[in-house]
């Protein structure tokens, strides 16, 4: 299973609509400061179903959505939708599919599983919950964590 | 649940040893349950001894062995129950270069069975990604993404 | 005692200020009393409004973003009230290329009064110091400072 | 003020005596992983009278003594002593003056200044108490705790 494409809008700090493709191997974000890699760390994180706001660093799910220097330039909704090319994890979802989270700001959520609408429950069942993403995301805060010993999560999902 | 859980403790901390030991050139890394009688709800403690050394307090590790020591159970884990993708945040910025270089062969070696996606300020780190994107913000607080070559990259970030 | 604090406070409000809009080439950095009305007991807050961008959240900030933020009011106490020493450890490893220059620079200002020590993994830190020491371990487990030129490190760490 | 000289023996990674030269302008101290650069930050602080063993990185006060591979190479003590050359901060102490602290496996510690005897709040009360070095110090792991707005200790000292 690969990922091979993210799309955001309105995500933090990407206004309309940004398109990254991917592929197997390795691949690098790299930029200034503040320019937006964390956050695409974080779109990953809560397309997959997380639900943290300290895990996606903000106070409420609003921040989520882009604020523009001028209100009127403000999304009015964000949305992560990933491709994934599928061969051995998910068979019953064929060769490919999209999985989409959108967040307005009036409050609604969506899930989508290849364009038909879920519930977020389906998709951590998915990834989440599976143990399939258990310890696919590390930045640096978490080191510590480890080491002292809160290893117990990863092994859970492990066996 | 219990034996399928021990069989892969087991084998997880096989791989711990064998990863710690390529990073720290020698030495031993070691899982411990702390209630070994009861595998399902103890609490899993890491327990090192680095080559050459008689102590063995994790407290004391500086800033990039307990990095290296924590990269090492990751990959342990992929080792034994390989995830589809691997997605890191600047896990490299403590490490000295010589770790560095040792990192990158083993996300090579990961990346074979495992998408990896990693975040960096590293040079080294950059040339050793299959593929580059650059961030950019042309216009204030609107991130931009840009697939990109390092050169091309040097000539947007003038001063980098 | 309350009439100093405030005086001191408002100073250093001034320069974290001053600091802040140099490293994030504009925007506006604040320093708010929980609790005006007992300056000597109150908490003191951080209040940050990046140029460009109407959010004002702290926790929104990026990494370098934060280690910017809290090196400038550490320099802004440092430029009200001197210090005799200033001894950082790997302070720059969040910073991207361009910041470190900035850092280093305020870093050179700040040594004409105060003696400063740094410790980093950045070449161009490296190269921006007056004096270098380098840290081997020739025989396993014992640390032997050495005084070094650049060039010297280079061949001491081979794959550096 | 500026320190003039640091030497340390049977500190931490450090078995016999090393002896470091500082000048003013900014000195770098690079090095490998685990070579002992944040071992030197810690001889700084506990010289200038740090009792958190947190801050020193270890579990008993113990830990900062050398051990070597083999015991019977292990240091029975550690000890620190800088030389300050003093022009406008302490006039009483006269141009140049040093600061030892030492500590005895068997468990007793000494304190000297001038190579006369003192106790630990002589030289907490010259250095940590007296401000000077409230902001002296500064490592990634407190950038946190600096954004969250726990400044004030800081500013006590300011003042
Ligand atoms: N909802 C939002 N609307 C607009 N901008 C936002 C929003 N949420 C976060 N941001 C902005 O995104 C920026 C942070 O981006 P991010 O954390 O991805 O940086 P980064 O590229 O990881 O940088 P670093 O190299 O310092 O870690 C901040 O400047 C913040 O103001
Ligand atoms: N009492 C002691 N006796 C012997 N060695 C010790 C003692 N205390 C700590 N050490 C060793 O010192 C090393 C850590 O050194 P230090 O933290 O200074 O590294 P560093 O140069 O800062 O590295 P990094 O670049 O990773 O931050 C550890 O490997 C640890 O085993
Ligand atoms: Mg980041
Ligand atoms: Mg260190």
């Amino acid at each position: 299973m690969k990922i091979k494409e993210i799309k955001l809008y309105g995500f933090k700090s990407f206004p309309g609509e940004t398109k990254i493709v991917l592929d197997r191997g390795i691949t690098a974000f790299v930029g200034p400061n503040g320019s937006g890699k964390s956050n695409i760390f974080d779109a990953l994180r809560w397309v997959f179903g997380e639900q943290s706001m300290k895990a996606l660093r903000c106070e409420r799910i609003e921040d989520l959505i882009y604020v523009s220097p001028v209100p009127k330039d403000d999304a009015n909704f964000t949305e992560i939708s990933i491709t994934v090319d599928n061969e051995d994890f998910f068979p019953q979802f064929g060769g490919e599919f999209e999985i989409k989270r959108k967040f307005y700001r009036s409050g609604e959520s969506e899930f989508y599983l290849n364009r038909v609408r879920c519930r977020l429950q389906d998709i951590q069942a998915l990834f989440l919950n599976s143990g399939t993403l258990t310890y696919s995301f590390l930045e640096l805060s978490e080191i510590e964590k480890i080491i002292q010993g809160n290893t117990k999560e990863m092994f859970d999902d492990v066996s | 649940a219990r034996e399928r859980f021990v069989a892969i403790f087991d084998e997880v901390k096989k791989e711990f040893n064998f990863v710690f030991s390529k990073f720290f050139e020698g030495g031993q890394a070691d899982l411990v349950l702390s209630d070994p009688s009861n595998p399902l709800t103890s609490k899993v403690d890491i327990a090192v001894r680095m080559k050459g050394k008689r102590l063995k307090v994790i407290n004391q590790l500086s800033g990039g062995e307990r990095t290296l020591l924590a990269v090492s159970l990751l990959l342990a884990l992929y080792l034994v129950k390989p995830a589809p993708f691997c997605i890191l945040d600047e896990i490299d910025a403590p490490l000295d270069d010589a770790n560095v270089v040792r990192f990158n062969k083993f996300l090579r070696d990961l990346s074979q069975r495992t998408q990896v996606v990693i975040i960096t300020h590293n040079r080294a780190t950059m040339e050793y990604a299959d593929y580059l994107y650059g961030l950019t913000m042309e216009k204030r607080g609107q991130s931009k993404v840009i697939s990109a070559k390092l050169a091309d990259l040097e000539k947007l970030n003038p001063d980098a």
